[in-house]
């Protein structure tokens, strides 16, 4: 463990939580994409397959019960709750997530490390994270009047992979042999497909006015 | 044993 993964994991943790804070403090759920937390959901659920069959530390498995218990509440939230439920916007959050799924499951039988079953699905959930915030993006566009809490969410999330990478260059230059393009380059696509929304977020913080993201 | 080596990772 380095301070940059640690780093990295309490900005994901973080972002978590202030999307659980906002939905159950204001039971509402407005402009956030339904889409991308049950693309979240997919991602934990199949990268922590090996949760019952391999222990690295305390740590490593609570966090994986946290990040799976609420990225599926939130879904459960967003879906069944029925305060909840009326605040989400279905007619904009129309992105075709399933579109998603497919492609990087097929990525994923094709370029692996490994051809296990938990390795090709842990590949996967590498490639769907990597594009899994696409659907609340697209949100963010059409709604425009991004909330704080919304804005703060997404830019966490961002951030807890731009960490990860630092951690990636960190373990490469300190431990030999540590070399993983496929998680690389998943990771650094999805740092990028943040950076738009990181620019016009740091805009409105430093103008310090709404954060408004081009139509 | 590499590989586990990211396997520590969330």
């Amino acid at each position: 463990m380095n301070i940059f993964r640690l780093a990295g994991d309490m900005t994901h943790l973080a972002s978590v939580l202030v999307l659980l804070l906002k939905i159950h403090t204001i039971k509402s759920c407005a402009g956030v994409s339904l889409k991308t937390q049950e693309l979240y959901a997919i991602v934990f659920a199949t990268r922590y397959l090996d949760i019952f069959t391999s222990f690295y530390s305390i740590y490593n498995t609570l966090m994986k019960l946290i990040f799976l218990g609420s990225s599926f509440s939130i879904v459960w939230y967003m879906r069944y709750h029925k305060t909840v439920r009326r605040t989400y916007d279905r007619e904009q959050d129309t992105f075709r997530h399933w579109f998603l799924v497919l492609p990087c499951l097929l990525l994923a039988l094709l370029i692996h490390e490994k051809f296990t079953f938990l390795e090709v699905l842990w590949t996967f959930s590498l490639y769907l994270e990597a594009v899994a915030i696409l659907p609340q993006l697209v949100l963010l566009q059409r709604t425009r009047n991004i909330d704080n809490l919304t804005g703060q969410y997404v830019f966490l999330l961002g951030g807890y992979r731009g960490f990860y990478i630092l951690n990636w260059i960190y373990r490469y230059l300190t431990e030999p042999h540590f070399v993983h393009w496929i998680t690389w380059i998943a990771g650094l696509v999805q740092t990028l497909l943040y950076a738009d929304f990181f620019y016009y977020y740091f805009q409105s913080w430093k103008n310090n006015k709404k954060l408004q993201l081009p139509a | 044993c590499l590989q586990e080596s990211l396997k520590d990772e969330l």
